[in-house]
This record gives structure tokens, C-alpha cells and sequence, in this order.
């Protein structure tokens, strides 16, 4: 049976330049009936299965799904429990204590159910999730790295608080399957008013990509989105479409401070107080609105838009055209519309998105306006630089090597 | 569930098979094997050899035991130091209550192995940066901007 299953796998595996791999993205798993640890429910371990790998979902193109359904030759991560001589493994298991699991490269993931193996965050005992995490890393082709951190180290420490994969494990595992790519729908930062416990007013804000109709929230200082990311946008964004918007626009001055989402002809603004969209604007009339209502000489559906401060313009994109909105007078400027690659030239000919972008975004972070498509992006040069225009676009760079592992999930690992 | 009889399971936990723990050098030279500090063939014994071709006399073979013998433990100290080094233990080729508490911790049953994947090798490698980004990223450790 095994020499059968090594013959099936052998045609889904490559070896390429000396490190072998999964071929494909997506992987099934299974917890084998006869393999249940004795110690924690089915559906505990399960939980804690498919959080381990949703864990190296989140830095990796790869995605995993439970399948209990297809023939086990089929499954290509199969998980199960035992002790001393278990499951026909040829590794026999020492008991409790020292081994507590092993796992076979591009196969199985055995756990030694005489270890005390716990649910997360419980004081004693072995984290179960921290070694189904280490042993999900041999099998995706991963050895033991001696390094402080590393998920991977061969020795078990006790977990403190809630561990994650740091930014050596996370190049470690892309360099078998490379960085997550892929466009986006909408980027934006997304401003909140705190109150420090002095009674200070200040503004502080935070990054989100969109895709379809999941979001990731950015922590640019650490490079990474944040821990347990995606979400579904119905679960962050009440009351927007469960599919997600074509753009994001927060008109910020002296008279107005509104948020606004975009998707196909229609519009909402955002209440941020209640966190939900608003039912109706300040005339009485519903919302969704059409943008046309909202937005005189505008009609959906966008690419994408943004609003610019310095000049309290709103930039709509629509196929390869401009259309600037003057807010303070709520019409069309008078240049409007005019070619994309009039309003942002390029830099260097030729370098250009030309037209149909998928998000347009101003980074406080880096200050600029950054124009998306699909892997790639032109950033808008600033005032800064002064050997160039204020507005032209800088040369394509590749969205992975600015934003850092913004990586799908599999649906099925949704919360 | 797993039978029990004693309200507070100690039947179960006394019943548990505890794994042998390393003691001393013969356990730790198993514990070495198995994890791939010494690898299976890395010294030839000429003993072996010699006798395998029947031309060995008794004064020979003597001194071959004690090559295969001093060998031996050349390769166990070797081992044992990369051990010690791997674990950020005093590499002193001892198996001293450091080490053999090290080689007592709960760990994975998978072999270490010395190399690592090259995780600067990215297929869009993070080398391909230039400097002006490595400046980005530094900036970003800045507070944003406040209005």
C-alpha cells in the first residue's frame, strides 16, 4: 500500500535545483480514523490541524483542505496519533517523553499519543498546535534549522503566548514555493481618532488590502499582514458588499470627513463611530446611491479612485481616463476627463499601466500615491524628489517587494 | 476514552511507557545515530576489510582494533560537538548533565539535518532590492503621520 501510494505521489512531486516540493498549490489532509490521540476531542484536534495549517497558508501559496471524502490514496497529508508500534510505521514510537511525533517528507505526520498533547495557551503539557505546525514544515519540505525562533528547531520549547512563523521561516518555506502574488481590488489607509489616557486627541491609521471579498489588515512596521489574516469582508466591513468593492475614497478637510466605498454604479458611505454603512445620507436618500447621484459627471463602474488632500481633488480611474472631482465645488474640473497617462506620465517611456488599474492609493507610511495592477504597481513620484515632476510615475516594481506576504487562504479556513 | 479505574487516572498515567532516557554514552552515541550526528558509514573499519579478504594476521588485527577503536570514538566526540554546538551548549565533547539534558527535551523524531534551504533564493528574490527600498522599510519604523 505504501509503495502504491509513493508510486501515485511521484508523479505530483518535482525536485528542482536539489529541494524537493509539492507541485501543486493545493493540498488535501486528513486525520485517519484510527489515528485519534486519546487525550483531546475529534473536533479539538481537527481545529487545531487546520489552524497548523492555515498558519503556513498565510505566508506560502499554498492552500490546504480537509478532505474526508476521497480515497486515501488521494490525500496528500495524512495526520494520525499512536504509540510504541503504530499506524505500520517503521519508527516506532519511545513512549512518553524525549519523541514526541515525526513526519515523512511530502507524507504522513505521526504524533505520539503517550505525550500530554493540550489545546493551545494551556499551561502544561505539549502544544499541540506548535508541533503539528513544525511537523506540517518537514512535510512540505522544510529540515530542522538551529536558529533561536524558528519553528522549525528540533527540540521542543514551551510555547510562550501565542507563537507565530517569524521572517526566516517565512522566506525559508517561500523559498520552496515562492511569495505569494497576485492583484488587488482596493488599498487604503484607513484613519481612526484615539484618546490617549491624557485626554489627547490623535490620528493614527491603519492598512488594508482588499481582494475580492476578502481583506488583510497591514502592519507596515513589521512587514507582515497581521496574524490570522484574511477576513471576510462581511465580518470587518458591516453592511458592504459580500464580494468585496472597486474602490475606497476618504474626503478629508476642514468641512468634510467622509468615507466612501465604491462597487459598480453604486456607493455608501461608511459610518466609522458604529462601524457600518450609513442608511442614509444627510438628504434623506438611501444608500447604496448611484454614483452618478453622488457624483456629478461620475458614473460606475470604476477601476478605482482616491482622494488627494493637497489639492481636494478626487481622482476617479475609469479604463485608461481621469476624472477629477473637485469636492469644495461638487462637479467635474474643468480639464476632466483627460487621459491616464497625461494626468500621471511615465518616467521612463513605456513604463506605464496605460489604463484599467486595479486600485489607486495614498501609503501614509511612504507618503505617496501608489497606482496598482496586477502583480505590479507605479509609485507617484513626491514633491521630494525634485529633479523630477510632481506627478509622474516611477518605474513597475512587483507588489511582493513592497508588501510582504499577503497571502488567500482557502476558503473552507475562513472564519 | 481511554480506560480507567482509579478516580485520578493514576492507573492510566503509571501505565504510560515512559521513554528511555539518555544516561549515558552508549544511549547518547543511539541518540546521535538516530538523529543523524554520526552518519551510518563514515569511518571504513579496515578491520572489516582486511579480514573479509583473509589476509589478516593476529599482530595486524590487534592494531586495526585499536584504529577501529580510536575511530570510533573520534567520530563519537565529533558528533558530540556538534551536538554541543547546534545547541548552543559549551562544545567541550563531554557528555556532560548539560548535553545529556539536551539530549532529554522533547523533540522531533525527524533526523537534523546541516543544510538549510537557501531562504535568500526566492524565485522574486528579496536580493533583487535595491537600497532605496531597504530605506523604506527602515523609515516605516516612524510614526505616521499626525494631522
Amino acid at each position: 500500500k505504501k509503495r502504491h501510494l509513493e508510486a501515485l505521489l511521484k508523479s505530483r512531486r518535482r525536485r528542482d535545483a536539489g529541494h524537493m516540493a509539492f507541485s501543486k498549490t493545493l493540498l488535501k489532509w486528513r486525520l485517519i480514523g484510527e489515528g485519534y490521540s486519546s487525550q483531546l476531542s475529534i473536533d479539538e484536534q481537527k481545529y487545531i490541524f487546520r489552524l497548523a495549517f492555515r498558519m503556513w497558508s498565510e505566508v506560502s501559496p499554498l492552500q490546504f483542505v480537509e478532505d474526508v471524502h476521497s480515497p486515501l490514496e488521494d490525500i496528500d497529508i495524512r495526520l494520525g496519533f499512536g504509540t510504541g508500534r503504530h499506524l505500520g510505521c517503521s519508527q516506532r514510537f519511545d513512549g512518553a517523553g524525549r519523541e514526541f511525533a515525526h513526519a515523512w517528507f511530502l507524507g504522513d505526520i505521526h504524533f505520539d499519543d503517550d505525550e500530554h498533547f493540550t489545546v493551545p495557551n494551556t499551561g502544561n503539557g505539549i502544544s499541540l498546535l506548535k508541533v503539528a505546525v513544525h511537523e506540517i514544515g518537514h512535510v512540505l519540505g522544510l529540515p530542522h534549522i538551529y536558529r533561536p525562533g524558528s519553528i522549525m528547531q528540533p527540540s521542543y520549547l514551551p510555547q510562550d503566548g501565542g507563537f507565530e512563523l517569524d521572517w526566516m521561516d517565512r522566506k525559508s518555506i517561500q523559498s520552496l514555493y515562492g511569495v505569494c502574488t497576485g492583484g488587488f481590488s482596493t488599498v487604503f489607509d484607513w484613519i481612526r481618532k484615539e484618546q490617549t489616557p491624557y485626554g489627547e486627541v490623535v490620528v493614527r491609521f491603519n492598512t488594508y488590502f482588499m481582494r475580492g471579498g476578502l481583506y488583510w489588515l497591514y502592519e507596515n512596521r513589521k512587514n507582515r499582514t497581521r496574524f490570522g489574516d484574511p477576513v471576510a469582508v462581511q465580518v470587518g466591513w458591516h453592511g458592504l458588499p459580500s464580494g468585496g468593492v472597486d474602490a475606497y475614497i476618504h474626503v478629508w478637510n476642514r468641512k468634510t470627513d467622509a468615507v466612501y466605498f465604491f462597487k459598480g454604479v453604486q456607493y455608501w458611505r461608511y459610518d466609522s463611530e458604529n462601524d457600518q454603512v450609513f442608511t442614509e445620507d444627510s438628504d434623506g436618500h438611501s444608500y447604496p446611491r448611484l454614483i452618478s447621484e453622488g457624483f456629478p459627471g461620475v458614473s460606475g463602474p470604476l477601476d478605482t479612485a482616491y482622494y488627494d488632500r493637497r489639492d481636494a481633488h478626487i481622482y476617479f480611474f475609469k479604463g485608461s481616463q481621469v476624472f477629477r472631482f473637485d469636492v469644495r465645488r461638487n462637479r467635474l474640473a474643468s480639464s476632466s476627463p483627460r487621459l491616464l497617462s497625461e494626468v500621471f506620465p511615465a518616467f521612463v517611456p513605456g513604463n506605464h499601466p496605460i489604463g484599467h488599474l486595479d486600485a489607486a492609493y495614498f501609503s501614509y507610511t511612504h507618503n505617496s500615491v501608489f497606482l496598482l495592477k496586477g502583480s505590479g504597481f507605479w509609485r507617484v513620484s513626491s514633491r521630494r524628489r525634485a529633479s523630477l515632476s510632481t506627478s509622474v510615475l516611477l518605474p513597475r516594481r512587483e507588489l511582493d517587494q513592497q508588501w510582504f506576504d499577503i497571502c488567500d487562504v482557502h476558503h473552507s479556513s475562513l472564519r | 476514552e481511554k480506560i480507567f479505574h482509579s478516580r485520578d487516572h493514576s492507573d492510566v498515567l503509571n501505565d504510560i511507557h515512559q521513554a528511555e532516557l539518555i544516561t549515558d554514552s552508549d544511549t547518547a552515541e543511539v541518540f546521535l545515530s538516530k538523529y543523524g550526528f554520526i552518519k551510518a558509514g563514515d569511518v571504513d573499519d579496515p578491520q572489516t576489510s582486511a579480514e573479509a579478504s583473509g589476509e589478516m594476521d593476529i599482530g595486524v588485527s590487534l592494531d586495526l582494533q585499536e584504529a577501529g577503536s580510536t575511530s570510533h570514538d573520534l567520530q563519537f566526540l565529533t558528533a558530540l560537538k556538534d551536538f554541543q554546538r547546534l545547541n548552543a551548549l559549551p562544545v567541550t565533547g563531554v557528555f556532560d548533565d548539560a548535553t545529556k539534558a539536551a539530549m532529554n527535551k522533547p523533540r522531533c523524531g525527524v533526523t537534523d539535518q546541516n543544510e538549510e534551504p537557501d531562504s535568500t533564493a526566492e524565485p522574486d528574490s528579496t536580493s533583487t532590492l535595491d537600497h532605496t527600498d531597504a530605506e523604506t522599510r527602515t523609515s516605516r519604523n516612524t510614526q505616521p503621520p499626525v494631522r
